[in-house]
């Protein structure tokens, strides 16, 4: 008698929570920092605040053992969670605001909720969060996950008068290694401010050492808006859905309201290319007609790029204040390539060289502002730093003293991995990553050809 | 006013198809191929079936592109999938049989309703389904998936009197791209054929080429048993649902029925370890208590090993088997390591060499007995041949024509991705298969000398 059953999504991460970057103490604690800090900067730049984080890590009970509870604090100045969505965001896997085609760092539902459901099974301890939406209300919860049926556990919940906050604070207690995390975690953050000069964020560690690192520049860049689907991202489902929830009365107009990109002429054109009568109601439409719809749209070939309001790259100014304020180089340049597209999914190839003073090729992946740390060798960025550009055609050796940078930003990073470890070999994002690392590389080599001029110079 | 919601599973994977090995058509005919295969394999040497699996692949209308529909048709002489169930089966993401402490080839609940879903969102066509368990009756089912919702929609149900057929065909239609993926999937075949030589296989692949694999071997190896818990996996929600539904009397008697390799000797230090009466009932355990007995556990070092039987090895003689069926090559070694184990899940390395016709060293990485054709680059196994084992020192060249193969098998392979690419180099694991790959290599560089020594010895 074979027994099947169902598990929850909570159940699944909680049996394979590698996947998302639960492996180990070690490696948890990094995943829970970042998680959590990741969460507060999108509820601050996101909306157009200036990041004030504070993270704080300390041991909770001294242990002779490097592997040991550990109490991780977040505290954030951002737009904070309204206490009715509070117990779900952070107690159930697959709940939250980012699932929109819209740029943030978040995009599964499940970072923060996993950083929890670690703590608990490791320590028991609920989460402790205080939030205030800039209401005047802040709202205390003690919460657990109910993992079977991936739900929270409300054990308690305070609210008090709170007038001059507004923001989100975070308290869980995990077992940690920082012995065996500590250089990661340290290298994440002296990444993360480098490349978010416009946040305040110190960070205490289990030592008591504190890294603070002060705002730059006192400007968010501009957050960016959500779009609506392009119509080179549409399938079946998609088109069947918006069909079934649309109020528009024609088939012509339900295109041009539910795409971007699709206006009068371009819609008549396409439901021309499809067969489908532009005054049907939409609720009529047959499943044939639909799918030739949805295939008139992939061949069309005259769509306007997808939209690239709702992506927000850092931009080549402070991309360079940021590696100035951090590192200090002699050399720096930075671009920011044109909006591309793959699959409907906008995305935005940023890349930086800049001289360092240590020998070695140091190579800085960001992706939708977050700095990645693993799985480099898995990473687009490796494959073609190591087999399709030729470092040494811009005379870059191998312990060339040089850092290289690389961010790509979407509504849909092509991670491969739910931990956003590293980024897939899109054939898009490869093309428009080559372009802009030949350049930067390319910017580079002419740096170093006038130094060794100068340099000549100066000898005669 | 920001909104939040919850996606479910299946909604999940359609938005981030690529975790799972869904990117794109060539990708995706043949993640689609290789999750109806393996589930045919589970269900025939999961239960001692010598496995008769056909796999025909047609299309379905003509067109010049190379993206267009193709029909899977996978036929098997499994056990079969019982009608009540058989819909939740293929619907249902995170639904299966196969959650349990026992080595198959699925392990996430989600890889055929992946396969449905790709095919249902790019050709709306529905999955189509014939089972029998054996018992006369063979059940049609014409299935759709409810995305949003993630359950399945019954389109068709009939049965009808089936007497003399056991087993599942599974056919559905969608969009693939046959010319950039017919080497992987050929590939894919010939490697899968060497690891089972017990099977026999048939694919008729699209241009009407039928590659046959007819078994060598009569007989399956001995299916795995399911396991309980080994102490050295367990964490607090694990050891709060075993108290919750255990019927033992005292903590005493719970420790020896839950967990694998617990006698009275063993619970009795492990309690008094933690500090816990023996005698007490589970019921009343406090949490406090839980965690003593947990990190007794963790500390405690008399246990001994997980027991394998939850494991089933191809075994040294069955691997030599299917090479020399399948390569026919001069020299041959395999071998099959002694079970080990990571977190409280066993697992066996087994690896072997081969002389092979054409130069150039050819890796051929298994898990669970599945082979794995992707992200060569980021699996433990490439780190130890590229990073780990100086190659030179067994005489081996870049160009050698030899064939290294590796096999791990567990109640828990740590898999970095939801589509089972490639295997984490988890400390224990890669210990393991660094000395299988030392010792193999070492047989093949005796090999070599030999062969040398001959050769000299002819031209004298
Ligand atoms: N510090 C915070 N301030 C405001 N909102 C927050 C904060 N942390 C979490 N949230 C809310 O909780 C939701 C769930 O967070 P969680 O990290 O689990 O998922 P996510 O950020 O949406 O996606 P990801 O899994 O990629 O991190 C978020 O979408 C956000 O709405
Ligand atoms: N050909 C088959 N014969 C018998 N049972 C099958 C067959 N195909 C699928 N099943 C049943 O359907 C369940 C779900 O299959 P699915 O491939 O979605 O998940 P899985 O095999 O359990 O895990 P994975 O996602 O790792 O493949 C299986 O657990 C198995 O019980
Ligand atoms: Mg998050
Ligand atoms: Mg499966």
């Amino acid at each position: 008698m074979i027994s099947f059953k169902e598990i929850s999504p909570s159940e699944f991460f909680y049996q394979h929570r590698e996947l998302a970057g639960f492996s180990n103490p070690a490696r948890a604690l990094y995943s829970a920092i970042r998680e959590l800090v990741e969460n507060s900067l999108d509820a601050c730049d996101g909306y157009g605040i200036l990041p004030d984080v504070l993270i704080r890590v300390t041991e909770t009970k001294p242990s002779p053992s490097d592997v040991k509870e550990f109490e991780i604090y977040v505290k954030d100045n951002g737009i904070g969670i309204p206490s009715e969505k509070l117990p779900k965001a952070l107690g159930k896997v697959f709940y939250g605001s980012k699932f929109t085609l819209k740029q943030s760092r978040g995009t599964f539902g499940m970072g923060g909720t996993m950083s929890i459901l670690y703590a608990q099974i490791t320590t028991n301890k609920p989460l402790r969060v205080w939030s205030n939406t800039g209401n005047g209300e802040t709202h205390y919860f003690e919460l657990m996950i109910d993992i079977e049926n991936n739900k929270p556990i409300v054990l308690k919940h305070k609210k008090f008068s709170q007038q001059n906050w507004r923001g989100t604070a975070i308290k869980i207690n995990l077992l940690g290694d920082y012995v065996r995390s500590s250089q990661k975690i340290q290298e994440y953050f002296r990444r993360l401010a480098l490349f978010t000069p416009y946040a305040n964020m110190v960070f205490e560690d289990p030592n008591g050492e504190v890294f603070a690192f002060k705002r730059s520049v006192d400007k968010v860049p501009p957050p960016p808006h959500e779009v609506q689907p392009h119509p080179k991202g549409v399938d079946l489902e998609l088109l069947r859905r918006i069909v079934q929830r649309s109020s528009s009365k024609t088939v012509l107009s339900l295109l041009i309201n539910s795409f971007q990109r699709v206006g009068r002429k371009t819609a008549l054109e396409i439901l021309k290319i499809a067969n489908v009568d532009p005054n049907k109601r939409p609720s009529e439409l047959k499943m044939e007609e639909m799918m030739r719809i949805i295939n008139a749209m992939k061949t069309y070939e005259k769509f306007l790029p997808p939209d690239p309001s709702c992506l927000s790259p850092l931009g080549k100014e402070l991309i360079e204040e940021g590696i100035k304020k951090e590192l200090n180089p002699q050399f720096v340049y930075a671009l920011s390539r044109k909006p591309s597209s793959y699959e409907g999914y906008p995305f935005i190839v940023e890349a930086a060289v800049a001289s360092n003073k240590t020998p070695g090729i140091k190579v800085l992946r960001y992706a939708n502002r977050i700095p990645l740390l693993y799985d480099e060798k898995s990473d687009v960025v490796f494959k073609l730093l190591n087999e399709e550009i030729d470092l040494k055609r811009y005379k870059i050796n191998e312990d060339e003293p040089i850092i290289i940078l690389t961010h790509i930003c979407s509504t849909k990073v092509p991670y491969k991995t739910v931990g956003k470890e590293f980024v897939a070999d899109i054939p898009e994002v490869e093309k428009e990553m080559k372009l802009a690392l030949q350049k930067v590389l390319r910017e580079y080599s002419l740096f170093i050809s006038k130094k060794v001029k100068i340099e000549t110079q100066k000898k005669k």
